[in-house]
């Protein structure tokens, strides 16, 4: 999958790739403690297109999310289906529009398009569905995941995504005229991005988000985000998609 | 045209009638999901008990079920079941009935689930089950059992076959029980093939060379022709596949492999045989002029490289040729059946003895000439339609004597017949010996049932199989150490896979056939496979997928088949494990194994239990505000699996008697767009008004 990860006060996005096997489950975030939110994402696989000499795809085939607070629930997300675990079971098609309300919690799905999860209305989570009428072969039925509030998210939160909602990050050793937004095909040497005390050479690149209707500009850093995350990707691959264990 | 009497039937029936009964199968390489839909129409004003009952398969595992009454949706969830304090001795007696009782269950178990459905209402009831088909005797069988207790207004059976490998065979029976037609049909050609229009009953066949979808849909004039008892009888669908010479057939998906493993044109293995006959009194009658009518056919079949001998047990134990096993030629063909037709039954059941003598025969001839046998299969056919009465009368004793006996050398095979049998004390002696345990009921046809598990045994090919894989590279692994395998039968392992970025796994099979020991090996290219089964999930789908209206039997579940055929082995493993193990210990640990997957995987098994709200409705038959917390759903399995609960140690948690329905994950909390309300939660159409995403994600390419 592709990552974006937005720095508002940096006015900076830094994007990258986590290219994991399938059947990996990603900590995507992880606030178990604080806010008592964790959110996992399982791969599938899929074939490279043909022709190419890429790696295969992985796609997120289910996200859970498990909220600890003020009751514990378990919401589990495939394209087809959401299913809402707390004090019953519920199973709601991802293919109608239907809202569920238990609590501070809220699900709300607008038939095969989003799934949206709010937990006590400072944390919001976005769950785009990616449904294939004509699936080429190596496209699958995916979900996206977007932070939409993460107000209620604690400082100490972690995962890909979840570790950098409090961070600044600063670019440097730009050669030329490169910028975020400038030209750098000039440049022969790459911008460094600095986050967390951490050196990262980066790249431009561009990403389209939001089933493609939008672009962004952003930093690339290689190599399954070797650097700008803490630790390495396979840090991140968890035992099944309920583990709520910490950040070591 | 609905006749008039047809229509005069309907006008009478007071209970809800059934609009729409709709049975989906979907099996892909063997693995069956089935999704059952049956909506009931509450004609009068005011609230009517609809009862919803279904039949599903013994080896099955109910994975799902839900209700929409009056709009509403009561899902339902699979539990681990809540252990039961052992009752005092006073009612103790009662468990010992309710045993009888459940051992004269046929191959089926009832699901049922009454419910209030309000005044001119709807109600619709949703069940999935899964299963693993055996193959046996060459072809794997799937049943659909067709009882709606009344005749129903659209009523439709679709079974679709998907395999990676041709189908080579393809039979549709008619209803058992019931008159209908037979549509038969082989190889590709049976497109051509589709039933006779004429036929009362519509079986519509479609097949290519790896694909098959069956319909069956008789109308409710040509359901009324059958019976109009709505007790239609049993849908079967026999099919084969063409099976490889070598390793088999290995799917790979999602991190996990099922492996099929039937290899065909082998030699056949020379047996030991030794039959264990019980002729006490109760035989008396039917039942020992059916066993001596097997015996005569299988004397017929045995082939001439084989050894056997018999032991009829009752009060007396008789040894029709005493310490030795003898060769198949015709005299001691003809001595064997002057022997059977003396057979008079009389006496008690010395089961204890009866084992022991068998035993001591085979392995007295066993460790006569150890090299002479190296090649060679042998087995205990044991039978019996009673409880041990003369003897050795308590079943762990009598166990742990079998254990001592067999040694390990040879494995017993166990039938039991009609209902007062000890059913547990032969499964534990079958699985703890290598062997298998069959029923024959007590109505059915005795002679046919022991044949046909003659047949079964009869032909080994390969004997001491293992199965490896790459070291390392695997984990969790089904039993992939046999005994035997007989002709006719498949061995299937399931694991996961560690390395899922590995190109290649390495199989390698070793066995000992006639003559020879034999190793099979070859690397599996893991990308490939996962292509390929994931094509032919695809294929199921789209095969099920269009106008496909009730439940889903496909969809996600089946996206993850090659998972669930691991889970759905693991829970059967950690079930018989459990009912082998020796000490409480080693119970509790294969219990939680069995209970945990169960949930996992959201199967009904005997360690687990379904809950499902119940709707409450108002005397003037509408429906109650509150909706009352879920109670376990009042199935007769659960029924049984309750009993079981309150049986002692001995007896408790037969994997067969309590069979749990699956119901599918794809439930239908979306398909309801008007308001609706489940415990703690308020299901209603969102407001639909734009939401700012920040870009902070992880989404696909």
């Amino acid at each position: 999958p592709h990552f974006v990860v937005e720095f508002p006060l940096s006015k900076l996005t830094v994007c990258f790739n986590i290219n994991g096997e399938p059947g990996h489950i990603l900590r995507m975030v992880s606030d178990h403690k604080h806010s008592g939110v964790t959110v996992n994402g399982k791969l599938i696989g899929a074939p490279a297109p043909a022709g190419s000499h890429k790696q295969q795809r992985t796609y997120f085939s289910t996200i859970t999310i498990v909220v600890n607070r003020p009751k514990r629930s378990y919401i589990e997300v495939t394209p087809k289906k959401v299913i809402l675990d707390g004090q019953d079971r519920l199973v709601l098609s991802c293919d109608t529009t239907v809202s569920v309300e238990s609590g501070g919690l809220a699900v709300t799905i607008v038939g095969k398009s989003t799934v949206t999860v709010t937990i006590g209305g400072t944390i919001r989570f976005v769950i785009l569905v990616h449904q294939y009428k004509n699936p080429a072969p190596y496209q699958r039925n995916h979900l996206g995941f977007y932070i939409s509030n993460s107000k209620g998210l604690s400082h100490d939160c972690h995962g890909l995504l979840g570790q950098f909602l409090y961070e600044e990050v600063g670019l440097a050793e730009l050669s030329g005229n490169a910028t975020a937004t400038g030209d750098h095909s000039t440049s022969s040497r790459s911008p460094i991005l600095k986050v967390k005390g951490r050196s990262v050479p980066v790249v431009q690149k561009t990403r389209r988000i939001y089933s493609g209707r939008q672009s962004v500009d952003c930093w690339f850093a290689r190599n399954n985000a070797a650097k700008l995350i803490d630790g390495q990707y396979e840090d991140y691959v968890v035992s099944h998609l309920f583990d709520t264990g910490d950040w070591p | 045209r609905v006749p008039r009497q047809v229509k005069s039937m309907l006008t009478k029936e007071t209970k809800p009638h059934i609009q729409e009964l709709s049975v989906k199968t979907t099996i892909i390489s063997r693995y069956a999901f089935t999704a059952v839909s049956c909506t009931m129409l509450n004609r009068h004003s005011s609230a009517a008990e609809g009862v919803f009952q279904f039949l599903i398969p013994k080896n099955a595992y109910v994975s799902n079920f839900t209700m929409i009454i009056g709009g509403r949706v009561y899902p339902s969830e699979v539990r681990p079941k809540e252990k039961k304090v052992k009752q005092g001795k006073g009612d103790e007696a009662k468990p010992k009935n309710k045993e009888k009782g459940e051992q004269s269950e046929p191959e089926v178990e009832v699901f049922r689930m009454g419910a209030s459905i309000p005044g001119r209402n709807r109600a619709m009831f949703m069940l999935t089950y899964e299963e693993l088909l055996q193959r046996r005797l060459g072809r794997y069988e799937h049943v659909t059992s067709l009882r709606p207790l009344q005749l129903v207004s659209r009523l439709s059976v679709d079974v679709t076959i998907v395999d990676h490998s041709t189908i080579t065979h393809l039979e549709v029976l008619p209803l058992r029980n019931g008159k209908s037609n037979t549509a038969v049909a082989s190889g590709a050609s049976a497109a051509k093939t589709p039933a006779k229009p004429a036929l009362p009953i519509s079986t519509v066949i479609k097949q290519n060379k790896t694909f098959c979808r069956i319909t069956f849909s008789p109308n409710i004039v040509q359901q009324a022709k059958i019976t109009t008892s709505g007790m239609l009888g049993e849908f079967v669908v026999h099919y084969d596949v063409e099976r490889e010479l070598g390793i088999g057939d290995i799917q790979v998906l999602n991190g996990h492999f099922v492996h099929y493993f039937a290899p065909k044109d082998l030699p056949v293995v020379p047996k030991n045989v030794v039959f264990v006959i019980d002729t006490s009194a109760s035989m008396l009658g039917t039942k020992i002029k059916q066993t001596k009518d097997a015996l005569f056919t299988i004397l017929r079949d045995l082939r001439p490289g084989d050894r056997f001998n018999f032991v009829s047990f009752s009060n007396r134990i008789k040894v029709w040729q005493p310490n030795r096993l003898v060769p198949v030629t015709p005299l001691n063909v003809r001595d064997a059946k002057k022997f059977i037709y003396m057979l008079q039954p009389t006496g008690g059941t010395d089961i204890n003895g009866g084992i022991q003598t068998g035993s001591s025969l085979l392995s007295g001839y066993l460790n006569a000439d150890p090299d002479a046998n190296h090649h060679s299969v042998s087995l205990i056919i044991f039978l019996t339609d009673g409880r041990p009465t003369v003897g050795e009368l308590q079943s762990p004793s009598i166990l742990s004597n079998a254990r001592t006996a067999v040694k390990e050398q040879f494995c017993v095979f166990t039938i039991g017949m009609g209902n007062d049998v000890d059913y547990r004390l032969l499964e534990r002696m079958a699985l703890e010996n290598c062997g298998m345990m069959r029923r024959i009921h007590e109505d059915s046809d005795a002679s046919t049932m022991l044949k046909g598990f003659y047949d079964e045994i009869g032909t080994p090919l390969l004997s001491d199989i293992r199965v490896n894989y790459t070291e390392d590279s695997v984990q969790y692994v089904t039993q992939h150490l046999f005994t035997n395998y007989f002709n006719g039968s498949e061995i299937v392992i399931a694991g996961k896979l560690t390395n899922q970025s590995a190109d290649s796994l390495h199989v390698q099979v070793t066995a000992s056939n006639s003559d020879k020991s034999i190793i099979l090996e070859t690397d599996v290219a893991l990308r490939q496979r996962e292509v390929e089964t994931e094509r032919h999930v695809k294929e199921a789908a789209a095969g099920v997928g269009s106008g496909d209206t009730g439940v889903g039997t496909t969809g996600s579940v089946a996206d993850d088949f090659v998972e669930r055929v691991w889970g759905f082995l693991s829970v059967k493993e950690g079930l018989r494990s459990r009912l082998k193990s020796q000490t409480s210990r080693e119970r509790e640990g294969h219990t939680q194994q069995a209970t945990d997957l169960s949930l996992t995987y959201h199967f009904l098994t005997p360690l687990t239990s379904l809950v499902v709200e119940k709707p409450q409705v108002l005397a003037d038959g509408t429906m109650a505000e509150d909706t009352p917390t879920p109670t376990p759903v009042p199935t007769e399995t659960n029924k049984k699996a309750a009993s079981a609960n309150e049986l002692s140690d001995e007896t408790e948690g037969e994997e067969d008697t309590a069979q749990g329905l699956h119901l599918k994950k794809d439930q239908p909390g979306g398909q309801s767009s008007r308001i609706t309300k489940t415990t703690g939660k308020v299901v209603k159409r969102p407001v639909q008004k734009s939401i700012t995403i920040s870009k902070t994600s992880a989404d696909g390419d």
